[in-house]
């Protein structure tokens, strides 16, 4: 299976997401 | 070539999210990534409106590779 050459993606995934988190704060309706 | 790179890793990450190869990504999909990533729910509900441009509730390739291209540092034309 791909799952174990998948994971250097997923920190990528989550440093992609945690910056954007981090520049648009969290929605005040 | 730098656009190359750009959209193939994109290509790459969207289809983790993507895992049914549907072509785009619902925020139930993104829901689903709280299991892999170190993510809340509700952090990745605004990763998701933060990268779903026209709000319309499907995030496409095109969507998701223009954010990833702002996080890299290509700045979009407008």
């Amino acid at each position: 299976d791909s799952k174990a050459a998948a994971s250097g993606s997923e920190g990528v995934l989550a440093n992609f997401f945690n910056s954007l988190l981090s520049k648009k704060p969290a929605t005040s309706p | 070539e730098m656009q190359d790179m750009l959209t193939q890793k994109a290509t790459e990450l969207f289809m983790l999210c993507d895992k049914e190869e549907k072509g785009f990504i619902t925020k139930r999909d993104m829901q689903r990534l709280g299991g892999e990533l170190p993510l809340t729910p509700d952090q990745l509900e605004a990763v998701f409106d933060s990268l779903d441009d026209d709000g319309n509730g499907y995030l496409t390739l095109e969507e998701f590779t223009e954010g990833f291209g702002g996080f890299l540092g290509f700045g979009s034309e407008d």
